[in-house]
């Protein structure tokens, strides 16, 4: 989902 | 991981070394505003906080840790080491302006009321304006060292070049997370003045100075 792959940026 | 990250991720880390070097080699942080310093290290420290709770990836875990790391680095040259140098009487943006506005909007506007949630939305919007302060001394001072122009520069291309990431990103995935675009687009937005000054002056050689 759009949080968790929000994160794989920095 | 697409051209465009990359080369935002690697002028990030550009500007970051930039100014660590300048201070170090010149052990002066004259022109440098330690409270835009201390917002990045509040930045980084909200926004990767998950280094504890999620792995992503290598090159992500070392990414993070290397900005943290810098960003407090470099508040521990401007605020201990090369103190004698900071020049706090230009440096006068009050922060609490930023920060208590900020932090009242990431309660408000999020993607989850979660706490690391909103930690993180909070230093998406303190980024977009972290550097209000610097920018503020530039144009109180009237001028700004050249390699502090090259800092700026590379600090504003990276965010510039992450806009370009998050279209490609909208066409190629499908993905696209409006918090940190429109927060993007406020960031890059600020620096515009200063890439025009950057490029009719700076790279013709002169030194970067605003009219009187």
């Amino acid at each position: 989902d759009a949080i968790h792959t929000k994160h794989d940026e920095l | 991981m697409n051209l465009f990250r990359l080369a935002g991720d690697v002028s990030h880390l550009l500007a970051i070394i930039i100014l660590l070097l300048k201070i170090w080699r010149t052990r002066s942080c004259a022109g440098i505003s330690g409270k835009s310093q201390i917002l990045f290290a509040l930045v980084f420290t909200t926004r990767y906080l998950d280094l504890l709770t999620t792995f992503i990836s290598f090159y992500n875990t070392t990414m993070k840790v290397i900005y943290i790391g810098c960003s407090y680095a470099t508040v521990w040259m401007i605020y201990a080491k090369f103190k004698a140098t900071y020049d706090s009487n230009h440096d006068t943006f009050r922060m609490e302006f930023l920060v208590i506005p900020i932090a009242a909007l990431s309660l408000l506007v999020n993607h989850d009321f979660a706490p690391l949630e909103i930690l993180w939305t909070f230093s998406i919007y303190l980024e977009s304006v972290a550097i209000l302060p610097q920018l503020f001394m530039v144009s109180k001072t009237g001028e700004a060292e050249t390699i502090t122009s090259h800092y700026l520069f590379a600090l504003g291309l990276y965010r510039a070049l992450y806009l370009m990431n998050w279209i490609w990103r909208f066409f190629a995935e499908g993905f696209f997370d409006l918090i940190a675009i429109v927060a993007g687009l406020v960031q890059t937005i600020l620096y515009c003045d200063f890439f025009y000054l950057y490029i009719t002056k700076v790279l013709k050689g002169k030194k970067l100075s605003l009219p009187a």
